[in-house]
């Protein structure tokens, strides 16, 4: 814990949630918009899978980012535990980290992929999709 | 729509990935779709084969589904869309969470000259079914194409059994599944519900000895099923017969320790 205060330059500015080091992860500026979703197309053509995979061409990922500070009026979807979330962030900074900027509502997805014997198989992913984002 | 995928292509990662971060990439993918490594690399003509064209569509209403469409109409019912004949898809699409096709692995046809009744058998492998999923339905397809070399007012009934137990010196133990009629000039795909054997199939796999067909006329004559325009898995590649079985995930999902 003591090492981690040392890279921190002042109070308030611990992240919403934990950022761990990721394979999506290549934008790695400081992140000082609100919190909101964004855009990300994981091509299965670009990774040359279009020859197992039938459908889709690739994946409506999404992600949420964005700074959850207080107040929180301004950031739409922010549910009441973020209120308190952030109230408590506010009292003991080093203790609490502030809340999430996280999925709010995800819906499915489906692949349709051949295997290893020619077998297909169309499987749905739940809850892969972020509809939308909010302070949590 | 190629507006729509330039959108999404504009949005795709801005910068390109280099092939450490490509190989991480997709190995995170994959752990997500559940498989430890990618499928081998597949031939282009299996992919307009019975069984990918009858999932692609599938695939379609399930995903029209998700972005909250209209259902359409555009399942594969081919023949007597009647209310007695509605496929085990229409209603079990919706509920479920894995849909799989299987090939045939093996058919074998009855030798004609040395026995009076002739049949097909179909065997399909289902070891590989995904953990934690319970069938909900299954059901054998198989194509039939016109003849006109039957009387056309001819009703021949199409009957399927389950191998349960075979015999070096005897006929096998059957058990009866399903069955249909079908007349001679009438071309489509018949659909069989082999929901049951599949789970027997899931729990006991050492009991899957296949699935054999039979074909009667009315007066209970014996009918080469090829004769009567059955489609073996000799025949055009779009008619080959196939297995599909819906899966639905358990209460308690296997999640992949990663």
């Amino acid at each position: 814990a003591a090492n981690r205060r040392k890279g921190r330059k002042k109070y308030g500015e611990r992240p919403s949630c934990e950022r761990l080091p990721g394979t999506f992860g290549y934008n790695g500026r400081e992140q000082t918009q609100v919190c909101k979703r964004h855009d990300l197309y994981v091509s299965f053509r670009e990774l040359d899978w279009q020859d197992w995979i039938i459908a889709p061409e690739g994946y409506e990922a999404f992600y949420c980012d964005g700074d959850c500070s207080f107040p929180l009026g301004s950031h739409m979807n922010a549910s009441n535990h973020a209120i308190v979330q952030a109230l408590v962030h506010l009292m003991k900074p080093d203790a609490v980290p502030k809340p999430c900027c996280a999925p709010t509502k995800l819906s499915a997805t489906s692949v349709l992929y051949f295997d290893d014997k020619y077998n297909v198989i169309l499987k749905k992913y739940r809850n892969m999709v972020a509809k939308s984002c909010g302070c949590q | 729509n190629g507006s729509l995928m330039n959108q999404h292509h504009s949005n795709f990662i801005h910068r390109r990935l280099n092939s450490r971060e490509r190989r991480e990439m997709q190995k995170e993918i994959l752990s997500i779709l559940g498989l430890s490594r990618r499928p081998r690399p597949l031939l282009s003509f299996k992919r307009s084969a019975s069984a990918p064209v009858f999932m692609l569509d599938l695939y379609r209403t399930m995903a029209s589904e998700e972005t909250g469409r209209v259902r359409g109409a555009s399942l594969p019912f081919h023949m007597l869309p009647s209310a007695h004949h509605r496929p085990l898809e229409e209603s079990f699409l919706s509920q479920a969470d894995t849909i799989m096709s299987f090939v045939n692995g093996v058919e074998q046809t009855e030798d004609t000259f040395h026995h009076k009744t002739q049949w097909k058998e179909f065997k399909f492998d289902l070891t590989r079914i995904p953990r934690g999923e319970m069938v909900t339905a299954a059901e054998f397809r198989i194509y039939k194409t016109s003849n006109e070399s039957f009387p056309g007012n001819l009703t021949l009934h199409v009957t399927v059994y389950q191998v349960l137990q075979e015999f070096h010196d005897r006929e096998p133990h059957l058990l009866l599944l399903d069955s249909q009629e079908m007349w001679p000039m009438e071309e489509g795909w018949l659909e069989f519900d082999i929901t049951a054997t599949s789970n027997d199939w899931l729990m006991n796999p050492h009991y899957n000895l296949g699935l054999r067909l039979f074909v009667e006329t009315e007066g209970g004559g014996s009918v080469d099923p090829g004769s009567a325009g059955l489609v073996g898995r000799r025949g055009p590649r779009t008619k080959r017969p196939f297995m599909v079985t819906f899966f639905r995930a358990s209460q308690a999902p296997v999640r992949t320790i990663r």
